[in-house]
């Protein structure tokens, strides 16, 4: 879950 | 009252420098644990975490936990002002809307505040969750800097791949290709040259280099700076504060379309 949100934050990026 | 008192102030005049052109403006979190800042890029393609332990500096005192919303361009300009033996001391009221900034000279004979406004900036502070990296390469600070130089001139993207006999960065662009390997070498003489590779598997991924020569603003920082790799996840590029912290970029890999 928290990964998830990690991730989410690099929105840009993928 | 928030109040910290730093005997080696540049080492904060260095954090800033290394954060600037990345993060325009940001939250400076305190709290009783310390001073840390959490934002990410502009463009949101990279995160940059500090965290500096309150028991790193010579004085520190935070009553309620705050956050400091500050232009970084700013708080560089202020602490350009300062000399590089200063101590600096960072004073905040509870509720006040600036933070002071007080420059002391080595000898007490010289000393200056500055008093910067605060601004109210909306971050969400997530949790950076730990990961076990399939690779670890820890090198010089400065060779990770002049490899990212040099090969910036080759091309906008580089290849990091971790294997046990070491790393290879590659690029490649109009001027033609670049390969760079650094093999591990625990027994060098001098501490300061040591590479080692902490390698669970083989590990390849592709970044921007624009954003990898930024990070290396934080070489004053660190004799060591360590890449951690995982497939698919942001690269963790981490430079150590001895005794106080450190100064972590996280950027997201390339994901071959």
């Amino acid at each position: 879950k928290q990964a998830q949100e990690f991730l989410k934050r690099f929105y840009n990026a993928y | 009252m928030f109040e910290a008192r730093l005997v080696q102030g540049n080492l904060l005049k260095k954090v800033v420098d290394a954060v600037k052109d990345l993060v325009t403006d940001a939250n400076f979190d305190c709290s009783s644990s310390g001073f840390t800042l959490q934002a990410m890029d502009n463009s949101h393609v990279s995160l940059v975490s500090l965290s500096l332990r309150s028991d790193g500096f010579e004085h520190f005192r935070c009553d309620r936990n705050m956050s400091m919303g500050m232009s970084l361009g700013n708080l560089a300009k202020i602490l350009k002002c300062a000399g590089n033996d200063d101590i600096v001391t960072m004073k905040a009221a509870d509720d006040g809307d600036t933070v002071t900034f007080m420059f002391e000279s080595p000898k007490e004979d010289r000393v200056s505040d500055f008093e910067l406004k605060l601004m109210d900036i909306d971050s969400e502070h997530l949790g950076i969750p730990d990961t076990d990296y399939a690779a670890t390469v820890t090198l010089p600070a400065a060779e990770y800097q002049r490899i990212c130089r040099d090969l910036s001139s080759i091309g906008d993207t580089v290849v990091i791949s971790a294997t046990k006999d070491g790393v290879k960065f590659s690029s490649s662009g109009d001027v033609g290709t670049a390969n760079i390997t650094v093999r591990q070498n625990t027994t060098a003489d001098k501490k300061e040259e040591q590479v080692s590779i902490d390698l669970k598997e083989p590990v390849a991924l592709t970044f921007a280099l624009r954003y990898l020569n930024s990070f290396a603003k934080a070489t004053p920082l660190a004799s060591h700076v360590s890449l951690s790799m995982a497939r698919d996840l942001p690269v963790m590029v981490d430079y150590q504060i001895s005794d106080m912290g450190h100064l972590r970029f996280y950027l997201a890999p390339k994901i071959e379309d």
